[in-house]
């Protein structure tokens, strides 16, 4: 059994329609078996067409910054180059799904809302949504944890955004609230 | 209990058969 109940959400970008009739809500799942019958037998991140999300949300949580558990909240942005989607796309996503589901943030997991990987052609993003954007000890723990997971470089950093700033600011040119 | 788990934990489980 998983702490709690997660779903899987996918996201095709088709412009005749609005937004929110784009995402939708795959399935629900409480168990690591569970968790595998999903993974298993959808496409990886790398094989969908450009302008597709997944998103990985605990149950009850809409993966949108709208969402009452997100609004106040913001994210941990990894950016990835170009040639990287073949390389190391489908290891990231998989290793933030597996911090998400197995509780990697020890007590500060009840802050951890979700996440979402973007497949762009100008570059795939994946992001961890946290749920409070005003608490440093908070957010800071969970970056540096998340970072180590990704074994990302030392001379690598990622920043956080909080949702306010990205929903009125193009992506570039969102702040960062703080980085690791 | 918690419910944290590792993943090298997690991943063993990933081709396990199902139980029936």
């Amino acid at each position: 059994p998983l702490m709690t109940s997660w779903a899987l959400w996918f996201f095709k970008n088709e412009r005749s329609r609005a937004w929110r009739e784009n995402l939708q809500m795959v399935t629900r799942f409480d168990t690591v078996e569970d968790f595998w019958a999903l993974y298993n037998n959808i496409k990886l991140p790398s094989k969908l067409s450009p302008g597709c999300d997944y998103a990985l949300f605990r149950d009850g949580i809409e993966p949108m910054w709208e969402d009452s558990s997100n609004k106040r909240g913001g994210r941990w942005l990894v950016s990835l180059a170009k040639q990287l989607r073949h390389l190391d796309l489908d290891r990231l996503w998989l290793d933030t799904m597996l911090c998400l589901i197995g509780e990697g943030f020890g007590d500060y997991g009840p802050d951890v809302c979700g996440a979402v990987v973007n497949i762009r052609t100008k570059g795939d993003k994946i992001a961890l949504w946290t749920r409070e954007a005003d608490s440093q000890a908070s957010v800071m723990h969970i970056g540096r944890v998340y970072k180590e997971r990704l074994g990302l470089s030392m001379k690598a950093t990622i920043g956080y955004q909080a949702h306010a700033d990205t929903a009125t600011k193009s992506n570039s040119l969102a702040r960062n609230k703080f980085v690791v | 209990g918690k419910k944290q788990y590792d993943r090298e934990f997690l991943l063993d489980f990933q081709f396990l058969p199902a139980c029936v």
